[in-house]
């Protein structure tokens, strides 16, 4: 009903309820769209942002790990600003005019409302297969991408564990499905909390991708921007060779099937609360992030392949 | 409904490659439900680690002996889950 304070956490009952009153807002300019839903049968809801035609896109999503919470906060934020600012905005008008935004504030619904009901620090998704005592696989392990390798878990039990195939978790085979139906993506970022961090391709090997060096400077152009706001500090880099080697990531996948521009973000970490952000540090962890997006969505505009 | 009561959020910073090693070693132990916010991967870098309260004792032992470095992040965690609980209570009301 228009009151929805983006400052708190929310229920995913709260979040769809937000984006559907974001679609009623703006109906020329955003739309829902569902590309599944979750191994508990919830919906997997897009925001599709569109002046029309059928446009180059960039693909956003949040929350694939369920307990970073700060990150479907954030993500619903950016979804509200670039609807109210859309013809406002110098940035998001051209942005618009020019490519289509697809954005999945909450990428895994189901652990997403486990950490709600059960268990705060859930990260995995809520799948069972019969005979196995623990729940629920790393979805951020599970693409095709170096799957099973190093920096991922053969143990149903841990929090990293791989899954027994890659795409193996429904809610990243809808999103594997609906990017190549759409065949058009030229962005694909992932947003992730806590450690200030902005990687890219690769993290199930350790060489340099052939084009290490304009995404390092897209990514260090980003964080910079990033840093402008309130002087938070990200380090830049390959998920392996910079960070930790990772395997079955999703922009790794992203990256090797031909989406050039594969970026992932771990948001702010006050050295103090990790998962458990306090929400008053939802709004400048979100209005920090946005100056980061901007900064690698403005690039991929102007920079078409 | 699980809870987190007594249960502390280390910050753990290994000094050298050894240390590395060890806390690679306290991961894998399962009966200790160790969940690594952040894992080990370079030294002076930062470890995150929650601590179920009933393997408290038996980690801070292993740290010291090690000489790994430590200090406590999170006193309670079930006290800052509740905080949060309170909070998007509070809102809930107001809307």
């Amino acid at each position: 009903n228009g009151n929805f304070n983006f400052e708190t956490y929310h229920t995913l009952d709260e979040i769809y309820q937000e984006m559907d009153h974001i679609v009623a807002e703006h109906p020329g300019l955003v739309s829902k769209v569902n590309i599944g839903h979750s191994f508990e049968k919830r919906p997997m809801n897009v925001l599709k942002f569109s002046t029309g035609g059928n446009k180059p896109a960039i693909w956003l999503d949040a929350g694939i790990h369920a307990r970073e919470w700060v990150t479907q906060a954030t993500a619903l934020w950016t979804a509200n600003k670039i609807a109210t600012e859309y013809g406002k905005d110098a940035f998001i008008t051209s942005l618009l005019d020019q490519m289509d935004l697809f954005l999945l504030p909450v990428t895994n619904p189901d652990g997403y409302v486990f950490s709600h009901t059960s268990n705060r620090m859930w990260r995995k998704t809520r799948s069972r297969v019969a005979g196995r005592a623990c729940v629920g696989v790393d979805p951020n392990r599970n693409w095709d991408a170096g799957f099973a390798g190093p920096g991922a878990s053969n143990k149903p039990c841990s929090d990293s564990y791989h899954g027994p195939s890659a795409n193996s978790e429904v809610e990243v085979k809808s999103i594997v499905d609906f990017i190549k139906s759409h065949g058009n993506f030229k962005a694909f970022i992932t947003i992730h909390s806590y450690s200030q961090l902005l990687m890219f391709p690769y993290g199930y090997k350790c060489s340099k991708s052939d084009t290490f060096d304009e995404l390092n400077q897209v990514a260090q152009q980003a964080a910079k921007a990033v840093e402008s706001l309130y002087g938070t500090k990200y380090r830049v880099g390959p998920i392996c060779s910079v960070i930790y080697q990772a395997s079955g990531g999703s922009i790794d996948w992203a990256y090797d099937y031909g989406i050039r521009y594969s970026f992932a973000f771990e948001l702010r970490d006050t050295g103090r609360y990790g998962f458990l952000l306090p929400a008053k540090q939802i709004l400048p962890t979100a209005q920090e992030t946005w100056l980061g997006l901007q900064s690698i969505m403005e690039y991929v505009r102007d920079h078409p392949y | 409904r699980e809870t987190f009561v007594g249960d502390q959020v280390l910050e753990v910073t290994p000094k050298n490659e050894d240390q590395i090693k060890n806390l690679l070693e306290l991961e894998a132990e399962e009966d200790l439900q160790l969940d690594f916010w952040k894992s080990p991967t370079t030294s002076g870098e930062t470890v995150h680690v929650r601590v179920p309260f009933v393997s408290l004792q038996a980690v801070k032992v292993f740290l010291e002996l090690q000489g790994i470095d430590y200090s406590i992040m999170i006193e309670d965690v079930q006290a800052l889950l509740d905080e949060e609980k309170e909070e998007m209570l509070l809102n809930q009301r107001e809307r």
